[in-house]
């Protein structure tokens, strides 16, 4: 499975 | 929020005192370096109006802090470059580098520059608190700037406990550098705290 590396956290 | 405070809060006591004694301008430049590696998503990815605009606004106020600080008189004038002299390209780049290099979850640029930003902000007030120990009394301005500062961590690990349980949110890089972080300003807290528990001026040992 692909990771999420999107980081929405400042 | 506090985040945002901290920046506000120093902006003001440098306009208003017209000084920046006691005001590590070292730290800052770590924070220029920790929001230029992780905001690069500012030009490739969209998460919210909110995000966008704090990111922008964290960078311009780092940046236009440190102009303020070493460049534009009067306050330049009270930068004192010896006493806030952490040597952090040694000390806090280099090991935030290696770290960011081997600890990243995936080996692209964005996710190395991500993770070697979480390891650099989670040490970047140690210039300030080495130059507040230098100098021991702490003006009250000042204070209210450095407690704010790492007030936010402590508010991240409250989100991030929240979130595990709400959403299943995982970030084990982000929780240890937050751990640290908070962990760094815990001494300085305790005499903040006291200080203002009595109503005194904060003197650090």
């Amino acid at each position: 499975e692909e990771a999420d590396h999107t980081h929405d956290e400042l | 929020m506090l985040h945002l405070m901290s920046i506000l809060l120093l902006l003001w006591k440098l306009k208003k005192s017209k000084s920046c004694v006691g005001i590590s301008c070292r730290m800052q430049e770590c924070y220029a370096i920790v929001f230029c590696l992780r905001y690069l998503d500012l030009f490739y990815q969209f998460i919210s109006v909110y995000n966008t605009a704090m990111k922008v606004v964290f960078i311009s106020s780092t940046f236009y802090l440190i102009f303020l600080m070493r460049f534009q008189p009067p306050v330049s004038a009270t930068y004192d470059r010896t006493a806030d002299s952490f040597p952090y390209e040694q000390y806090l780049l280099g090991p935030a580098a290696v770290l960011g290099f081997i600890s990243a979850e995936e080996w692209s640029i964005p996710e190395i520059f991500w993770t070697a930003s979480i390891w650099l902000e989670s040490v970047s007030i140690l210039p300030q608190l080495i130059l507040l120990q230098q100098l021991r009394e702490v003006e009250n301005l000042t204070a209210e700037f450095v407690a704010t500062m790492g007030a936010y961590r402590f508010f991240y690990i409250l989100n991030w406990i929240y979130r595990y349980f709400a959403e299943g949110y995982v970030n084990w890089i982000g929780w240890l550098g937050g751990i640290v972080q908070t962990g760094l300003y815990v001494d300085f807290f305790y005499y903040y705290a006291m200080s203002k528990w009595y109503g005194q001026k904060l003197v650090l040992p």
